[in-house]
């Protein structure tokens, strides 16, 4: 009898679950709708820039380097080797088949 | 008894994917929140000095930014039409969004740490739609994993 | 391009989600150690 009770409770658990799983997919295609049209209305992209001294900011006095890339541009990166100088090598691949990539080397020096 | 293990665990199965959707759909309202943050401050600065800033001064979104120590040695190869860049770092990097930069900037109102003023809340709650204003409300008071 | 797929990590503008580049960063920091 308690393990009947049990699954009863289990099955109505399961129905909210679903319920609420419904609600958050349809909150996350209406998020991902309203950016899409902040990224495509004329005025959101005329003013959504960052300046050079914002992003020196945000990241201490590192060397920064900022890829602006067209869509579907992909990015990859090995996982690290040992070099021949006893070196691990750290290396990042861009390849676009769009446009061409711009880079910029950002440093506050 | 078979039933009732099948169910749990279907049930538990079910409350992992709605965590994951959480936390997906609390990186979306992040990422509007900054993304109309920016467009305001930039917005008033822009009246503020009745004029853009220079167009060499400014990175236009979307874009990624990819850090390392100023001591790396940095080698780049490009191809000749420029749609292919190799870089050589001695040393360790970091890759970041245009978000995580946004975010970084304060322009989520610090609601990603659970660090936010009843203000900021206030402007953040603003930015978004009616129905998600209590996920705002949640992660001000640091209920974001 | 002597590299086996399995051994890169890969990211998409606008199209991967920004985990992913919080997984290459991890890789990237383990290796240093």
């Amino acid at each position: 009898q308690e393990v009947l009770e049990q699954v009863e409770v289990l099955k109505a658990n399961i129905a909210e679950l679903e319920t609420q799983e419904k609600e958050l997919d349809m909150q996350k295609a209406c998020l991902q709708q309203s950016i899409k049209h902040l990224n495509e209305d004329p005025s959101g992209c005329r003013y959504s820039y960052v300046t050079h001294e914002d992003i020196c900011d945000a990241f201490g006095g590192d060397t920064l380097l900022a890829v602006m890339a067209p869509s579907g541009t992909q990015l990859e990166v090995p996982v690290p080797e040992m070099g021949q100088n006893g070196q691990k090598k750290y290396q990042v691949n861009l390849r676009s088949h769009v446009a061409p990539i711009q880079v910029m080397l950002i440093n506050r020096e | 008894a078979q039933e009732c293990r099948e169910l749990e665990t279907e049930r538990l199965r079910r409350l992992e994917r709605i965590k994951q959707k959480q936390a997906q759909l609390q990186e979306l309202i992040l990422q509007q929140i900054a993304f109309k943050n920016l467009v305001q401050r930039n917005r008033q600065l822009e009246e503020k000095n009745n004029r853009p800033p220079p167009p060499n001064t400014i990175i236009h979104l979307p874009f990624i930014i990819v850090n390392t120590s100023k001591n790396t040695i940095i080698d780049c190869s490009i191809s000749n039409d420029k749609f292919e860049y190799l870089f050589n770092f001695d040393n360790l990097f970091e890759i970041h969004d245009d978000v995580e930069v946004l975010k970084r900037m304060g322009l989520a109102f610090g609601l990603e740490s659970g660090r936010c003023t009843q203000e900021q809340l206030k402007i953040a709650r603003s930015f978004v739609p009616k129905a998600l204003q209590p996920y705002v409300t949640e992660m001000a008071q640091g209920a974001i994993n | 391009s002597s590299l086996t797929p399995s051994a890169t990590y890969t990211y998409k503008f606008t199209g991967s989600p920004s985990k992913e580049l919080n997984d290459i960063n991890q890789m990237i920091r383990q290796s240093g150690v």
